[in-house]
């Protein structure tokens, strides 16, 4: 079946190593 | 505040929408910062493998709902509304869905910390969680609607008006003229660039007919203009017509002539499982001129309704005109039947504002059926 894909575009500006945990 | 297209009320996204969802578990994966599309798509597969349950077994799975706002996306337990997972929209790296499948990705944190070598990359650990819905697809454009209102906001507190975003990176090619038009806004909102994968039968063909976007398109490619009935593309509920289709297995086809776009989608006549990027575009688009004057000069010819030659850099080429466009409707009302005298009388009249509506007249064709399709 067909697969689609959403990308947030936030996830350019988020600071990098920062995250949920 | 500027409305996003998709399933929601824009309002309502601020302050959450729930739809209910079976959650059928969660998987790791490690992934670089920002993959390609192809490995985003393989890794929702590999995440979607892992937590579904092997045809004939049972699939344990849990009643949830799930809260998607501007700001996070919650699971709750149906029951008690418990929180079970948690994500600030930041870190949600993408969403997927796949049939009645929704694969959720989201950042954890930095697995390994950059190593000093120049060709290191940061990877990441990511949390997938997978859901059954027949809702799936409605809650993933939801969520790509959450993302889309949150990254405009994200851009206004910068100081940046989103719909200047794409008209400032439009000015080296057209001069300081502006563009009116929502083709660059919509072309560079990645909410719009979808990747699709589609099933067949080896030897089977894609059931496409493709015509051109049009001379003065800023995005020049190929442009889905009819679907065969029953065909792979139209089974697989993920393209319609008016649909830029902008690589094919991840070879692009931007800029290509008609002719070599539609010898790339014969040449995977041979596989059974194809790749497509495109944008999801309406049929008909809409140009919008400013003309402060009607003397002014509109910057572009029509014969028989159909846009045959423009000024570059003029009004009409900023405003969205397109060579090779069938004109549908000006300022709301539909010329497809009325002569080309008095097409040309109302776009001289025209002035201060004029809305165009126009498709490519080969898709036109196509739709009121003067020409038979050629499907690849």
């Amino acid at each position: 079946s067909a697969l689609t894909i959403t990308v947030n575009p936030m996830e350019k500006h988020e600071e990098p190593g920062h995250g949920e945990e | 505040l500027q409305e996003v297209p998709g399933p929601c009320d824009h309002e309502d996204l601020l302050d959450g929408v729930i739809f209910g969802a079976k959650y059928l578990g969660s998987t790791q994966l490690v992934s670089e910062r920002n993959p390609p599309p192809s490995t985003r798509m393989a890794q929702a597969r590999e995440a979607m493998d892992r937590v579904k349950a092997p045809e004939g077994e049972t699939q344990p799975m849990t009643e949830v709902d799930l809260f998607v706002s501007t700001k996070r996306v919650k699971v709750l337990t149906a029951d008690s509304q418990e929180a079970m997972m948690d994500h600030a929209l930041q870190t949600i790296s993408y969403i997927a869905d796949i049939g009645n499948v929704l694969v959720l990705m989201a950042r954890r944190r930095l697995a390994r910390r950059p190593a000093p070598q120049a060709h290191s990359r940061q990877l990441y650990r990511m949390i997938c969680h997978v859901f059954h819905s027949e809702d799936a697809q409605l809650i993933a454009q939801a969520i790509g609607q959450a993302f889309s209102v949150a990254y405009r906001q994200f851009l206004r507190e910068s100081g940046i008006d989103p719909s200047q975003v794409g008209a400032q990176q439009s000015l080296g090619a057209t001069g300081p003229g502006h563009l009116h038009n929502g083709d660059l806004d919509h072309f560079s909102n990645s909410e719009n660039c979808r990747e699709v994968c589609i099933e067949k039968r080896r030897g089977e063909g894609l059931g496409v007919a493709l015509v051109e976007s049009g001379w003065g398109s800023l995005l020049p490619t190929a442009v889905i203009a009819n679907l065969l009935h029953g065909g792979p593309a139209e089974r697989s509920g993920a393209l319609s017509i008016g649909d830029r289709l902008t690589a094919i297995n991840g070879t692009s086809l931007v800029g290509l002539p008609l002719a070599a776009c539609q010898a790339a989608v014969r040449e995977v006549k041979s596989q059974t499982l194809v790749t497509l990027s495109i944008i999801h575009c309406p049929p008909v688009t809409t140009a919008i001129i400013r003309r402060p004057h009607a003397r002014e000069q509109l910057g572009f010819c029509v014969e028989d309704g159909i846009i045959c030659s423009l000024l570059r850099g003029g009004i009409a080429e900023r405003g969205g005109v397109r060579v090779g466009h069938r004109i549908i409707e000006i300022n709301g009302h539909s010329v497809v039947a009325t002569p080309h005298a008095r097409i040309i009388e109302l776009l001289t009249e025209a002035h201060v504002e004029v809305h165009i509506k126009t498709m490519p007249a080969a898709t036109y064709r196509l739709l009121t059926g003067q020409e038979q399709p050629v499907y690849l």
